[in-house]
């Protein structure tokens, strides 16, 4: 119960939001009681949720964090909670930003968000965390705070690169800051087979990390619908249940499931 | 002369890298001295020149952001700038993310690059500068350094919702610390025109933009020459130069010298 996984890569638009609102919609449907926090400023997550201008929600994670740096007392969970479809969110704004600041100087930096989580960890059955791409303080907070990575990762050269980086970053954390943190796995994202160029992307990465890290056999491919899913405040797996792409989710979050987690 | 170009947007994965890279290549074909900035700690574009570790070169912007912050002499140009084809690079390291932190309390933190690049205008007709996916300090020096900013976008949902925020961080930078900014534009990349949605995206974009800001003739479709490029470390234009793709960011090169750039 309270399982908090970290949907994370310092890499931009490689499907982190995309992955945790679908992963979250497929555990659902598996019958998990499931919780979202958009951790990143950009708020794409709470876009997704339908909510228009994030900015104008009165209370989100911002706040919360707040709360517990001042040592103030947390507001009522129904007046920032949204749900939807059986997913509950805690929203963000772009005030989330000025917490990265506000962070240089707090005692336990690294640990504000994992103190905020114990408030939910009993009522849930998974938390996932949206991260941005970087990997300053808010990142670190949600790699302090969580059981495990899941790492949304898309078979190009950049992509790939980038990996190294955050591997380094998340045994760093290990060490000093959350000595249990695993690695659930590499989730490959728009995902192409056709062409001789991906094939040759996943063997490199296949060579240099599946030895040690999980490379899920689930591959989600790119596909048109998610984009409007998005447009339309769903999952794609709420817009259009039978696509490949809503598919392979669905199937994720069943192998997701299957190693016991 | 020395012409600066801010390649800006905070999503992620919008083709800012890779438009750096080929309207630099393609303004070099038209016979204009092109120096390009890392301003991104994921050195993505580092990458593209062919450093393999960028975080093992002995000099990057890190260190002369360093130099400028402590008053020290820089070192030798021939000493970091990396040239290939007709293009100079002052490349990037992971270290200049330390460089956020340490930029809090510097005196006149958001015009050091600006300071920085003084030392280059005279020798090229454009430098652009590459920015990471985030509205930080970093980025806030590079608009402060700019004579313009040219925003890459795709006809997704999230990518033209972030429009409003870069936009708005744009004015505020206009307004306290560089009155002469303009925009130069946004051009629509992964651009792939049989999509209902993608037509629907792009009206809404013209729908809220157009009026004030440029958009762009020149559509970059989407491609896979251009991953394919970037893992042998080339731009596509060198790569496939006959390719759709190629073609647009040449004559997305064009546009942009013929409004008097
Ligand atoms: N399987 C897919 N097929 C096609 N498009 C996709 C797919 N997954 C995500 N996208 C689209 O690609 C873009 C980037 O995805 P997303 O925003 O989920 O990535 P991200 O890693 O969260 O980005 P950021 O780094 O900005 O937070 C979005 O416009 C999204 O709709
Ligand atoms: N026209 C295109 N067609 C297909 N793929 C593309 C195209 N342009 C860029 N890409 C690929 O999409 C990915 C994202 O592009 P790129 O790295 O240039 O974006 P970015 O905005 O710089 O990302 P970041 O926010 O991480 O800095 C890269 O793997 C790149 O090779
Ligand atoms: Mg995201
Ligand atoms: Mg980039």
């Amino acid at each position: 119960k309270g399982r908090i996984i970290a949907i994370a890569n310092q890499k931009g638009g490689v499907g982190k939001t995309t992955t945790t609102l679908n992963l979250a919609y497929s555990l659902s449907e598996l019958g998990k009681k499931v919780l979202l926090i958009d951790f990143d400023p950009q708020s794409n997550l709470t876009m997704c949720f339908g909510v228009d201008r994030p900015d104008e929600l009165e209370t989100t994670i911002y706040d919360l964090m707040m709360c517990i740096i001042d040592e103030k007392e947390m507001p009522d969970k129904s007046k920032y909670i949204l749900s939807f479809n059986n997913l509950d969110l805690i929203p963000c704004s772009i005030e989330l930003s000025a917490v990265e600041m506000s962070l240089v100087n707090v005692m336990s930096r690294e640990v504000i968000l994992k103190m905020l989580l114990e408030n939910f960890k009993n009522d849930y059955d998974f938390i996932i965390i949206d991260c941005m791409p970087a990997l300053g303080m808010l990142t670190v907070n949600a790699l302090a705070a969580c059981d495990s990575v899941l790492i949304p990762a898309t078979a190009q050269y950049l992509s790939a690169k980038g990996l190294e980086l955050l591997l380094q970053t998340i045994a760093r954390v290990k060490k000093r800051i959350n000595p249990n943190i695993t690695i659930d796995g590499i989730l490959v994202t728009m995902f192409s087979d056709r062409t001789k160029l991906t094939k040759e992307i996943l063997n490199l990465m296949n060579d240099a990390y599946s030895e040690y890290i999980r490379i899920f056999e689930s591959k989600i491919p790119v596909s048109i619908k998610v984009g409007e899913a998005s447009y339309r405040y769903k999952s794609v797996i709420e817009y259009q249940p039978k696509s490949k792409v809503a598919l392979a989710y669905q199937e994720f979050g069943k192998e997701y499931l299957s190693y016991g987690n």
